[in-house]
């Protein structure tokens, strides 16, 4: 579903160019769970912002389902990710006045879902990830944890065919970030594509697949454990 | 050097008060490395904010270096922070419209340091954590783990008796994470206190006392491992 072929992301500052990736080939079919490992700075967010159709290569193609994203301006683009992705960030990007709530029903408002309706599935969202008793509460009055599972539950409320998921339990204890790992293979045995940003080598493990990259490029891709 | 007694922290919501921390005893003397342990949302950002006197109790004492710092007012308290702790914020807290270099010096503004002498001391302690190549990127041209150890230097630059770092490697693979623990017990070898948040067992593992905190109270407090 997902093919990258010769990508290449380069940053253009005003004193320096820096080449976040180089060249990047990368296949990644329907229903795979993968995860990206790789040194901090290494690519791998740059990597799945591209992927997530949230920024787009210097140079090389991409395509998704078979779509030729390149060719899509940005209302196409932006109408794809809202109805078939779904980015946990590792940054997690939280509206700042909104509630834990809020922040989760924030996605399905393009899909002419009712009021009632988003209020009800933000609940259920949020209710998944443990966070029943934090719905009122604004990003400021969370823990970096469950903030980090507001992200979570947003991008899982529009029930998205492909989760990109940034370090997503970068901020969690090892007992939550199972539950958060065990909920994400839940997904993939349901047939949603997981793509899994980690430098935890216990989620890797537990992937189907590991592909490293060390300065903007793959160098290893592994089959097996999981 | 630390003495809280039956701390107590209440957030008061308009709906609801959130009690994060509840009675909490605890001693820390000069010269410990601690690691603090919990679930997601038990209270362990709550309490290194209370320690690093950038929040005060609802209830209960604490003593500082032998100073009761619920007598200062905020002045006093600035300064003795500036002073005396270093602080890595879990969520970082960079100043986005400034460089790393510039967010790494800004504490020094208030020691009296010269211009050429902040500069220096700032390129220093990011080459420490392996960043001289990234010091004239703002926080949004960084990785995030980059940040985080922008976030490290910062803490550390103006050579403070007590480190407190509220989960330092959460965004870090592995092995940029032992390089800062190594830095860490360097730091602590040399008489520095040090007290860690942290997710990662194996950090907690290499500290010499847990101390673990379930539901805001401390549950249990060991030493030996380390
Ligand atoms: N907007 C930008 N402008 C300039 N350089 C950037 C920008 N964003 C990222 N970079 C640089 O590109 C490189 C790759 O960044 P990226 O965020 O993809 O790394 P990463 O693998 O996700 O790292 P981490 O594990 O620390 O999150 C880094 O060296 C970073 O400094
Ligand atoms: N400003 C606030 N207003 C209301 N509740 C708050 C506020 N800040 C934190 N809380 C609540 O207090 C509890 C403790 O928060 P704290 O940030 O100390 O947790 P933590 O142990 O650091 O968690 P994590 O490991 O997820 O970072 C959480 O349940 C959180 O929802
Ligand atoms: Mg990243
Ligand atoms: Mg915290």
């Amino acid at each position: 579903v997902i093919e990258l072929a010769s990508v290449t992301r380069v940053y253009e500052m005003a004193a320096e160019s820096v080449h976040a990736l180089r060249g990047v080939d990368l296949e990644i079919r329907a229903g795979e769970l993968v995860s990206i490992i790789g040194p901090s700075g290494s690519g791998k967010s740059t990597l799945m912002n591209l992927i997530g159709c949230l920024d787009r290569p210097t140079a090389g193609t991409y395509r998704l389902g078979g779509t030729d994203i390149l060719g899509l301006d940005d209302d196409a683009l932006a109408r794809l990710r809202n109805r078939h992705i779904g980015f946990v960030f590792q940054s997690f990007n939280l509206l700042p006045r909104q509630t834990a709530r809020e922040n989760v029903a924030l996605p399905l408002r393009y899909t002419g879902a009712s009021a009632s309706e988003r209020t009800q599935r933000a609940e259920e969202a949020l209710a998944r990830v443990e966070l029943k008793d934090r719905m009122e509460h604004r990003p400021d009055q969370l823990s970096g944890g469950q903030k980090q599972r507001v992200a979570i539950a947003r991008a899982l409320v529009t029930k998205p065919s492909l989760l990109l998921a940034d370090e997503p339990t970068g901020s969690l204890d090892q007992s939550t970030g199972r539950e958060i790992l065990a909920l994400f293979k839940r997904l993939n045995a349901e047939g949603v594509t997981v793509v899994i940003v980690t430098h935890d080598p216990a989620i890797a493990a537990e992937t189907h697949r590991q592909v490293h990259i060390v300065d903007g490029r793959i160098v290893a891709d592994e089959r097996g454990a999981g």
